[in-house]
């Protein structure tokens, strides 16, 4: 009552006005405190959020969610934020009531998407109210989020729930790929048909050790030279010339391309000249007969 | 092969199903689109050609990855002469010289510009070769192009520098409109163009809501001294009618 008495008369913000595509944004942000008092918001929040409105008008609107909901936001009003988003921060999130897989998924996909630092607060809250990470949640976390994940978090994935969601965990750290191949590798080992596995595993390949990739070299995989290039070093490094040739198949001449690129070069430089010869596809840079590589011994530094 | 998969779930049916296939034709384009690398070498050199003729005639959208496996795979004994029976998009890993027994260069760019150009990254060096080529067999000498041309390059006009954007004036507008983005001195290129108000939309002061739904492409390059001569009646009337469904970001709106 008392905010809507300083709004001026015939402004109140009504069913009409958030019917009106473009009008709430011409409100001052005092305006928009003053005429916001009673109105319909909750109703019409999913196109209110869609308004380009300014950072003090979001501040506004923010302010008098707050002191609507002083216990906490319900779900249709966490679902819907939008671009309010922006206006909250990780500690605040951290106290919110995330309770259900669907609350976490529509909180995920609210656009524009959550920043990482947002997303993680509501992912750690999600699972520390006790929730798991079963395919709907995983789902929502997508590949956009899947880095956010820790090591405890990543262990907790039931690995047929692999099954059920598409991730591409390639831009994530090291550790993160290795877990998650391992639990791609156990979700699709009943797959029989080869190229559908290869398919299903290939985007965790980043994580795959040097055993697994020998073992896919003898399936006729034709596999990506942009791929190649993303394995782990420590696996590609341990590969002959033959299985290099077996895993890239009809991509094999690309690899002359990458030769002077890590881990590339670094895997030439292991390999007999002669072996690479007989790829044909023009890779140099190997060992000469006659040469043996030598590892030098690394002691440590004298204190 | 009635139901609409994504590519993803399609590739699993190229594991066994699809290369037992007798006759391709019957497959949808839903199920075409699953071709994998990984698949390929079932399927064989001389079935893949067969397949990639299917793929144009069904329209079969494939990403880079495919298209460059379906090319090595069809071209595995040599070019072939009847190039034009496969999918426009494998041209945009030939150049000119491998389409030589199929039709001239002017020919192949008129194919090229129809291409699907966003398969290719920004970055990829086929991209720039592509342009190059273009400009060398339209016999364009100097920066400046005309329609007909900025209407053979297609696509293509999306990575012409900024001397070409502030020497060819309106002309490339329009195809301009329907790239994703631009980089910063293209940008800046645009701006000048449309400022000067030589062009067949007029000054910014004269535009209208139609005239900026036409632009729509080039909103986002537009930046504040623009869009302040433009009328305010016709920024809110195209901001009513057409940012509602925009895929423009809050920042760009």
């Amino acid at each position: 009552k008392r905010e809507s008495a300083g709004c001026p008369a015939g402004q109140e913000i009504t069913d009409e006005v958030l019917n009106d595509d473009a009008m709430p944004l011409y409100y001052t942000p005092e305006e928009l405190r003053a005429c916001l008092g009673n109105s319909p918001l909750e109703n019409h929040l999913s196109q209110f959020v869609t308004y380009p409105f300014t950072i003090p008008q979001l501040a506004v609107i923010k302010e008098h969610l707050k002191e609507r909901y002083p216990n906490g936001y319900p779900e249709n009003v966490l679902s819907n934020l939008g671009p309010f988003l922006t206006m909250f921060t990780p500690e605040e999130i951290s106290t919110w009531n995330l309770s259900s897989v669907d609350l976490l998924d529509a909180f995920l996909k609210i656009q524009p998407q959550p920043s990482d630092s947002l997303a993680s607060a509501a992912i750690n809250r999600y699972m520390e109210l006790g929730n798991a990470l079963n395919a709907t949640a995983l789902g929502a976390i997508g590949t956009k989020y899947v880095c956010l994940l820790n090591a405890t978090q990543l262990e907790a994935i039931h690995p047929p729930v692999l099954k059920m969601v598409s991730l591409d965990p390639s831009a994530c750290s090291q550790e993160t790929k290795n877990i998650l191949y391992q639990k791609a590798k156990e979700a699709f080992s009943d797959q029989n048909h080869l190229p559908a596995y290869y398919e299903l595993i290939l985007p965790y390949l980043g994580g795959a050790p040097a055993a697994d990739l020998k073992v896919l070299s003898k399936k006729d995989v034709n596999m990506n030279v942009t791929t190649f290039v993303t394995l782990r070093r420590d696996a590609v490094m341990p590969l002959t010339p033959r299985e290099v040739q077996g895993l890239l198949g009809v991509n094999l001449p690309e690899l002359a391309r990458w030769q002077f690129q890590t881990p590339v070069r670094d895997w030439i430089v292991l390999q007999q000249q002669a072996e690479l010869d007989k790829l044909h596809v023009g890779l140099t840079g190997g060992v000469q007969e006659g040469y043996i590589n030598l590892v030098s011994p690394k002691f440590p530094a004298l204190s | 092969n009635n139901k609409p998969w994504s590519r993803e779930q399609a590739a699993m049916f190229f594991s066994d199903v699809v290369k037992a296939e007798p006759d391709f034709s019957r497959l949808s384009q839903s199920v075409l689109q699953g071709f994998t690398c990984a698949a390929a070498s079932a399927v064989g050199a001389e079935r893949s050609q067969e397949l990639a003729k299917v793929m144009r005639k069904k329209k079969v959208k494939l990403g880079q990855d495919q298209l460059s496996c379906l090319l090595k795979m069809v071209t595995l004994h040599g070019i072939p002469k009847d190039l034009d029976s496969y999918p426009q998009d494998l041209l945009l890993f030939l150049s000119p010289s491998d389409y030589a027994a199929t039709g001239n260069c002017s020919q192949f760019f008129i194919n090229v510009g129809k291409a699907n150009g966003d398969v290719l990254p920004r970055e990829a060096p086929q991209r720039q070769q592509l342009l190059l080529e273009a400009l060398e067999c339209l016999r364009i000498p100097g920066t400046q192009i005309n329609k007909e041309n900025a209407e053979v390059l297609g696509w293509l006009v999306c990575d012409l520098g900024e001397e070409y954007i502030r020497s060819s004036g309106g002309s490339l507008l329009k195809d301009l409109s329907q790239c994703g983005s631009f980089l910063p001195e293209q940008e800046e290129a645009i701006r000048d163009v449309l400022s000067s108000g030589n062009t067949t939309f007029g000054p910014p002061a004269a535009w209208s809501a139609f005239t900026l739904s036409e632009l729509s492409g080039l909103i986002p390059v537009l930046g504040p001294s623009i869009l302040q001569q433009i009328p305010k009646k016709a920024l809110t009337t195209w901001l009513r009618n057409f940012a509602w469904d925009s895929s423009l970001s809050r920042e760009e709106l």
